[in-house]
């Protein structure tokens, strides 16, 4: 019951963008953080065959079902998360990169994310001065539960708040950075561990990209009565 | 040629732009570099000019002991910095040849995951300009520059930021804060307890790959899920962007597929 065919009809040299009916799941296994239950990532297979061709692409991706949801707790002014309905007390290191001179390898995002399992945490916070994390080290915080603050490019030091005071409307170019940001999220979006995006650290971005993250990046509003009893 | 994606992560070489009088056309074309003699040597990419593991350049003059690995002690001091040498200093070749043979309507198409800060392509002596921005994805379809007999060669020059910066005498977080005009990492010049990387990481930072596709290629599916009844019922939602790239309307099936490996190599489809 897990394996669905559309056909699709498309005009020759145009792009479309298509959306598969909904597959319903009764009770699938679901995925959780290190130390609150199994990490259960499912294979999504997605192929498009021509007529007169054959297969023409596919792509493949491991997706965990779990809802994650956090806000401003009013009693302790924190903010609370909730995975999958459970309130979670976070355990979180802070990341800078894996090595300063960008010394990347699935190898070595597999050793230090699965160091930062091992000392029992379940959330790690990418530093805004450091880079937007990679698809390899989402991988394997989906495989060890560890969920993932994922800050933007802006750092309170070099954008309007250091000493000297610099950079006060961040980058010269604006929609080049909105660029980046949209080409990273499409990049990194569908990783189980993603859990917030965050404009930058100790800095709110200016106000005209804060305005455009918070609007690309809020919920759906079909996904609102998500979750409903 | 089977469809799906290669990674280009061998066989790679590199040199200083200033030491090569070349261009990217004759590199590609008349005068390619027949092995790693000055001013070119072995270069693994993706990775940086200065750093990088599997890496393009500092990897590699440390390697050929060319200058000390900035890692250790106070060699990083003994590293000139972009702001002394000059961008040129700092803005490097990377040439790599690869084989690719298509049947009639198969595509092809030349991706880089991240350069740092910006770029010219040359393939089979076409050029094709990579925008600025380190945390931006290229796709370049380059089916029509393919050669005939499948024996491909690319060449990539590589600038650094655009305004790299100068480290204060006494440091601090993120040195004059130059580096913040750009969309690119910020702690290159230097922070807390990191010493200011000398090229600010320019280079092939993120994977380079092919990829292989018929007349229709997916782009950047995105899969949401909704819960509900408790997680009891559950929907998993995907879309992706399709692009038919041929002249002619394509009549297609779209597959969706979940499995669930469950232990001992069973699945549950």
């Amino acid at each position: 019951e897990h394996l669905q065919t559309q056909k699709l009809l498309i005009p020759a040299r145009a792009c479309v963008q298509y959306t598969f009916p909904q597959i319903f799941f009764y009770k699938p296994n679901l995925w959780w953080p290190n130390g609150m239950g199994k990490q259960s990532l499912y294979n999504i297979n997605i192929s498009v065959d021509v007529k007169g061709y054959g297969e023409s692409d596919l792509w493949s991706h491991l997706f965990g079902f779990r809802k994650i949801e956090s806000h401003i707790d009013k009693a302790t002014g924190g903010r609370l998360f909730k995975v999958n309905g459970q309130p979670i007390f976070i355990r979180g290191g802070n990341w800078i990169v894996s090595d300063g001179l960008l010394r990347l390898s699935k190898k070595r995002y597999k050793t230090d994310i699965k160091f930062h399992a091992d000392m029992n945490l379940n959330m790690i916070r990418c530093w805004g001065g450091g880079l937007a994390e990679r698809p390899e080290f989402y991988h394997y915080c989906d495989i060890y539960g560890l969920l993932v603050w994922q800050e933007f490019w802006i750092t309170g030091d070099v954008d309007g708040r250091g000493v000297p005071v610099s950079n006060p409307d961040g980058p010269l170019d604006h929609d080049l950075f909105m660029l980046c940001a949209r080409d990273t999220v499409k990049l990194l979006r569908n990783h189980s561990s993603l859990a917030l995006w965050v404009g930058g650290n100790e800095q709110v971005p200016p106000e005209d990209i804060n305005k455009a993250l918070k609007d690309d990046l809020k919920l759906h509003p079909f996904f609102y009565n998500s979750n409903g009893i | 040629a089977e469809i799906g994606k290669t990674k280009l992560d061998s066989g790679w070489l590199a040199a200083r732009s200033t030491e090569v009088q070349l261009t990217g056309t004759q590199l590609t074309t008349t005068h390619p570099p027949a092995g790693p003699t000055a001013p070119w040597m072995d270069a693994v990419v993706p990775g940086t000019v200065i750093g990088g593991l599997i890496d393009s350049v500092l990897a590699t003059l440390v390697k050929n002991k060319v200058v000390p690995d900035p890692f250790y002690g106070l060699e990083n001091e003994t590293i000139i910095d972009i702001a002394d040498s000059g961008r040129e200093y700092y803005t490097f070749w990377f040439f790599t040849t690869f084989h690719c043979k298509l049947s009639g309507t198969q595509h092809l198409d030349l991706n880089f995951r991240g350069i740092n800060y910006s770029a010219e392509v040359y393939l089979n002596g076409h050029k094709t300009i990579l925008p600025k921005g380190m945390f931006r994805r290229h796709s370049l379809n380059v089916t029509d520059t393919l050669h005939p007999d499948g024996q491909n060669l690319l060449a990539v020059l590589v600038h650094p930021p655009d305004h790299p910066g100068t480290i204060p005498p006494d440091g601090g977080q993120g040195g004059d804060h130059e580096i913040g005009k750009d969309v690119t990492t910020q702690y290159v010049e230097g922070w807390d307890w990191i010493a200011p990387i000398r090229d600010r990481n320019t280079g092939i930072w993120d994977e380079v790959s092919i990829s292989v596709t018929g007349p229709v290629k997916i782009i950047d599916p995105h899969l949401v899920s909704s819960l509900f009844d408790n997680y009891k019922r559950v929907y998993l939602h995907a879309t992706t962007e399709l692009e038919n790239r041929s002249a002619l309307a394509a009549e297609c099936s779209l597959n969706i597929q979940v499995t669930m490996e469950l232990e001992g190599g069973v699945c549950l489809v």
